[in-house]
Formats: structure tokens, sequence, C-alpha cells
């Protein structure tokens, strides 16, 4: 990545990273589309050899053997069986039955959480700059468990599995699947025994935004990532025959539309197709787009191929327009005609425009890269939304981290676009989504464990938890592009990823396996779910009152039940993991009807790994017409601030 | 179609081995025999779960689903990208 590193914070405080020799005995563990080992982001210069505690190997496959491994991309697996056994051999003239990444997804998610300095990396210019990932001396591990037919969970466990024995040390999955109870969902299990092992496992939240509880990968053992955006656009207007102008997005690079302006037609009224305004494949009649920029509205296939089917159709130029699932967010994309992409906003003024005017025309001009956009970050409209459906009871997602328009490294096979038809090749591709959040999570809790090497993946994630940050700089809370409005914990989780502040938190909230497996008792399973997910006998005692209040989380869902008791408490435990001190409390709630007490109210901590509880009540007074209220709970010693979400429901 | 397969993810309770067996994987084997002459083995898996991923009939899963020492038998599923 050219822009996160300082966005983040990571540049300006490199003497405060760990170590590059204690970062370099991290494994990153990736499962995705594999790996293109040739980018240059896998370059091992600089880098000792592999940790000895590394098990894990090259396998030999199609165009790929030991020897694309080095002492950066020191692992590198392949997961088929299944994906055979359901859809029959792999035809390798298509993908690779190897780690080989045919795809690019699955390089770009390893580069942006660990691959090395790269000079002068942009994508046909824009983005320009030195990529690197977030942890640039991790070691990565590939796992190749997505082919073109999809991720299959028995090739995902199985990759899991390997992973384990393999000794990495994080493991980054982009993918989901729905929301199945956790012990039907194989990420799920994988990640129980994971966690079991001291293996962080991040995980995407999904790109189902901005629906409400939308979120994949729900389970409290799992780490789950939303996207927001960078401080870096890629504007490119649209020009109006009427003198407006109206801001789009691209990522557009070729020969450039001519200098007058252009006639210009709705996708829909250039087709006999009910669709026909989406640009569907073979939906556009060449007579009528011809030598014309198209305006397309988005939606149902990839907004890239609409380009295509404009081009292919004769078109000269596409405007895209958002409609209301998208708003206002706009997403960059390398198209292969001159296009741009607009906000529903700007689309409906710019439709209003060509259904009025008899001979409308428009030009699109492209700007290069801006950086320094304000306000940033704010919430992806993609992003997947809580509350979780599972249990309401655990605030997901658990943070959020750069996830649109991100540059990082891309596969040698394919070209940016992904379509059979691009035959550009690029070193680095900019894409969008929570698949590319997640790895920059990935790569910053591998600092965390660089830094802190006995912690558990609780505690790694409860450091980058409570000192990822809500508000802008003034103070006014992260937005949501989705509606224009201030975010909230069911858009953010705890906040934005701050990676500087979580190598040094204060205190943390630290979970073991134990706790996860009262969790579920709490949640009513049976012995045999327990045994299916935890692959030991785990009897529930029933003298004990099991509460999912009681998960030492560091977040709060408050579920309040309409008519019944309005009074909910909530149990922490934190570690002392800095100097002693003398931490005071403050909690505030959006919604004056939820008072919020905290006993105690002060916590001393003398020594390092000391432990102290407290308990939080939660009290409603009178009926509530709102359904969700949110709020914050903090404990400081003046010199870091351990922060919580509290997000407030009624059932 | 009562002969089409899909393939299932089955969760052994390993505690729950006959002394019999040497090694669970005989164990696996064994179980899966029962319900099947012809299922094969895709993988098993050793950390994640205690268990094996096989292509099945709906009527051989709910079989072995209720033999002895069988926690669950889970139709795979899909993932997609994000």
């Amino acid at each position: 990545t050219t822009r996160t590193p300082e966005f983040l914070g990571l540049e300006k405080s490199e003497s405060m990273s760990p170590e590059a020799n204690l970062a370099s005995e991290v494994v990153i563990g990736v499962l995705d589309t594999g790996v293109w080992p040739e980018s240059k982001s896998f370059d091992d210069s600089g880098l000792g050899p592999v940790p000895s505690s590394w098990k894990g190997a090259c396998e030999t496959g199609t165009n790929f053997t030991s020897s694309n491994c080095n002492r950066k991309l020191i692992g590198a697996r392949y997961f088929s069986k299944g994906y055979e056994a359901a859809l029959g051999p792999i035809d390798e003239s298509k993908e690779s039955k190897s780690p080989r990444d045919d795809d690019g997804h699955g390089t770009h998610t390893s580069t942006t959480a660990a691959g090395s300095l790269v000079g002068e990396a942009s994508l046909f210019g824009y983005a320009p700059g030195t990529a690197r990932g977030m942890a640039t001396h991790a070691r990565v591990a590939a796992y190749k468990v997505c082919w073109v037919g999809g991720c299959f969970s028995s090739d995902i466990l199985a990759a899991m599995d390997k992973a384990i024995d393999d000794n990495v040390n994080v493991l980054s999955m982009s993918l989901g699947g729905g929301m199945p109870d956790y012990f039907k969902d194989s990420v799920a299990i994988g990640a129980f025994s994971a966690m079991e092992k001291g293996i962080l496992v991040s995980c995407s939240a999904g790109n189902a935004g901005p629906t409400p509880s939308s979120l994949s990968n729900l389970a409290p053992w799992i780490t789950t990532v939303g996207a927001g955006t960078l401080d870096r656009d890629f504007p490119a207007y649209v020009s109006l025959g009427n003198g407006k102008n109206y801001s789009g997005v691209s990522l557009y690079r070729g020969n450039s539309l001519p200098e007058t302006l252009t006639p210009f037609i709705y996708a829909g009224n250039a087709s006999n197709s009910t669709s026909g305004n989406l640009c569907m494949m073979g939906t556009l009649a060449p007579e009528k787009v011809a030598g014309k920029i198209v305006l397309c509205d988005r939606g149902v296939n990839a907004r890239v191929q609409k380009g295509a089917v404009v081009k292919e159709a004769g078109g000269a130029g596409m405007v895209l327009a958002n409609t209301a699932a998208n708003g206002e967010e706009l997403v960059a994309d390398a198209h292969l005609l001159p296009a741009t992409s607009v906000g529903e906003r700007s689309g409906n003024a710019i439709k209003n425009y060509l259904f009025s005017d008899p001979k409308p025309t428009v030009t699109i001009l492209f700007e290069g890269t801006k950086i320094g956009v304000q306000p940033s970050p704010v919430i992806a409209a993609f992003s997947s939304r809580g509350p979780n459906s599972i249990t309401p009871e655990i605030l997901k997602p658990d943070i959020i981290a750069p996830g649109v328009n991100i540059l990082a490294g891309w596969s040698g096979g394919v070209g940016p676009t992904g379509l059979s038809i691009d035959t550009r090749r690029v070193a680095f591709n900019i894409i969008s989504g929570t698949s590319m959040s997640c790895p920059h999570v990935s790569g910053l809790a591998a600092l965390v464990k660089a830094a802190h090497l006995d912690w558990s993946p609780a505690a790694i994630r409860s450091a980058l938890m409570t000192t990822a940050y809500t508000a802008y700089k003034k103070g006014e809370s992260l937005l949501d592009v989705a509606t224009g409005k201030p975010a909230t914990p069911y858009d953010y989780g705890a906040g934005h990823v701050n990676p500087i502040a979580a190598l040094n938190p204060g205190l943390v909230y630290d979970l073991a396996a134990e706790d996860y497996l009262n969790f579920v008792c709490a949640l009513n399973y049976t012995e045999s779910q327990i045994n299916s997910l935890a692959r030991r006998k785990f009897t529930c005692d029933t003298s004990k009152k099991y509460s999912l209040n009681d998960l030492n989380y560091p977040s709060f869902s408050v579920v309040f039940s309409s008519g019944r008791s309005s009074v909910v408490k909530h149990t922490r435990t934190l570690t002392n993991v800095g100097s002693p001190g003398t931490y005071k409390v403050s909690a505030t709630s959006e919604n004056p009807s939820v008072k919020i007490s905290v006993e105690p109210d002060s916590l001393n901590f003398s020594e390092t790994n000391e432990k102290k509880a407290y308990a939080v009540t939660f009290t409603a007074t009178g009926s509530s017409s709102i359904m969700d209220s949110f709020g914050r709970l903090e404990w400081t010693d003046g010199k870091h601030t351990v922060a919580s979400p509290i997000a407030i429901t009624w059932s | 179609d009562a002969h089409q397969r899909s393939t299932y993810i089955v969760h052994m309770a390993k505690s729950e081995m006959p002394a019999s067996f040497e090694h669970h994987s005989h164990w696996y084997d064994s179980s899966l025999k029962s319900v099947s002459d012809t299922a094969e083995m895709i993988y098993t898996y050793d950390n994640v779960i205690h268990g094996f991923s096989t292509r099945l009939t709906a009527e051989e899963a709910l079989l072995l689903g209720s033999q002895p020492g069988i926690l669950s038998v889970l139709p795979e599923l899909t993932y997609e990208l994000h």
C-alpha cells in the first residue's frame, strides 16, 4: 500500500514500532486465492533465515515450485481436493493447480499484510509512492483455498489445519459465507483451534452493508474487520453540455476523450431490455450507443463489466451512477474505456439533464490522484453492519481499517479489472472491500505480536480495539458515507485502528479458550455442539449461572428485553500490561433514559499482569422509543485511554 | 436424486474411539465404510476438528450421523471472497 502507512501513522512513528528482527519472527498465514511470488513485494532482501519454529513448505504444482519461495514468502500450499470433489477436476489451462494466484486477490491481501518495500509503485500512475505492507518484516505463508468456482469449507478447514501445524502466528481470511451458527461454520471452528494455539484470526466483516445485521465471521474468538476510506481520491469530473460539473472517481488510463463534448445517452434508453439501465452483457443496442458516452446505473453486474459492455457496443465512454443502495460512496475502477463513477445525487442530477435536454453532451476530465481528502476515514457503504445476528450480546464488527481504493500487489496472470478481455498486466492494483481492510489488521496484529510475543490473540485484539478512534481530530464523530451522518458502533465497532497506540494500550481485556467455552455454555450449546467446536468433551456446570454478559470482551452490547427487567449487568476484568498506575472510569450514554454505573470507578494496578475486575450496570428508566442507542466507557490513567464502545438495544 | 452425493464434514468424538482401533484414522475409515462401500475421505483433520470430509448421499449422511462416536455430519458450505 502506498498511503495507509502514513495514514495510520506508521511512518512517522517508525522508532516506536517493534524491532525488525522481532517482526521477522512473526508469520502471517493468508487463506485466499494463492500468491504471485514474482511480485516485488515478496523481495526478501535484508531478511534473515526463516524462523526456526516454521514447519511449513512450498508445494509444487502448475507453474509453481519450491524455488518460488524465499525468506519473505516462506510457505505456499494449495487445497483443492474439496473443490475438485464437488466440481470435478481443475482445468489447468484456466487455473493453476498450485499455490499460484491466477486471480490477484490473494496477492493483494498478502502484500497488504506484510509486503516488502517497493519504490515507485502505482497503478497506471495512480496512487504513486513506495508500496509496503503493514508488517514489512513479517513473513508470509499463502494457503490457496479459493478457486474460480468458490472457496469450499472442506478445503478451508484443511488449510487452517495445516497452517496450525506450520506454526503461523496470524491468520488472515478475507472471505465469509453467510451467518451459520458457530458450530456449523468452518471458519469459526478452525479459528477456535487457532485461537487455542495462540494464533490471532483476522477476518473480513463482509461487503453486505449498509444493510443492518449483515456481518459475516461473528464468532467472538475471531477479529472481525470492517472498512473505511483513506484520505486519497482519484477525481474524474463529469462535465455536461449545460456547463455543470459533477465529481466522480476513476482509475482509467488510456486514450483520452475528444476535447469537444461527446453525445450522451442513458443506457436504459439504448436497450430493449428492462434492465438495460444496468449495462448487463448483450443488452445495449450498438446503433444507439456507438460513439456516445453512456450512463449506466450501478448494481447487479460488476462495475468494470459495465464498462466492457459499453465498449463492446461501440460506446466512447461511461458514466456509472450510484443508486440508493450505494449512496455517495465512490469506488474507483481501472475501466477499459474512459469512465467515471458518480454518487447517487450527482447521478440523479445528470439523469435529469439527460432526460430534459434533446441533445445531451458530456465529457470526462481525469484529474489523477488527490491526497489529503477530508473527512477521512469515513465508513464505507459496502462495509457490513451490526448488530450481531447470531449473538446480539457481542458487538461486531470489532474494528475498521482502510478498505477503499487500496493499492497492493497483483497477479501477473490477470488484468486489473479481472475481466478475461483485459489484456493489461500490472504489478499493483487498486481495489476495495473488507477483504482489503482485513489484511491491514492482520499485519498490524503481527506488529503488536512482535512487540509483545507473550500476548494472547484476545490481548492483541483488545489492544487494537481499545485504542481505536471514533472521532476526527476536531472531535466530530466518524461519518458513514452511506448516510452522510455520524456512524455508530454497529458500523465501526470500537472505531478505526490506531496501531501506534495499540502497541502500548496500558490495559487489556484478555480471554482464554476456557472463557469462550463458558460463553458457548451461556448460549446453551449441547455437549455435542461444544465437542464439535472445541474438539473435546466439555460439560457445562449445571450449578453455574453462565452469562453472555460476562465474556471479557473489549466492547459492550447491551440487550434490554422489552417489558422485562430494565437492568442489565456486565462484568469485565482488565489486565495491566503497562506500568503501575491508577485508572479512573468514565461512561457516557447518548440516551438519557439509559443510566450507566461502574463499580468500582477506580482501579489501582501496582504490577504488570495484575488483574482487576469491575461491573457495569445499565439501567433503562422508562420505555425507550429509540430501538438502538450508543455510549462509551473509558478507563484512563492520564497516559493511556482504554476505550470500549457500548451498543444498547431493546429486543 | 437420492444417489446425488454432496460433501459433508464429519465431526467425531475422539474420546469415544473404541479401544480396538490403534489409530483414529482407522476408526474414521471404519465409520465411513459402515455406511458406504464407495465413499472416500477427502481430508482427515487433526487440529481444527477431529474428523474428516467425504462425499455422501443424503441417506448415507443421515445414517452416519446416527453411528456411535459421530458428533455431527454437516453439509459443506461455500464461502466467497470479500
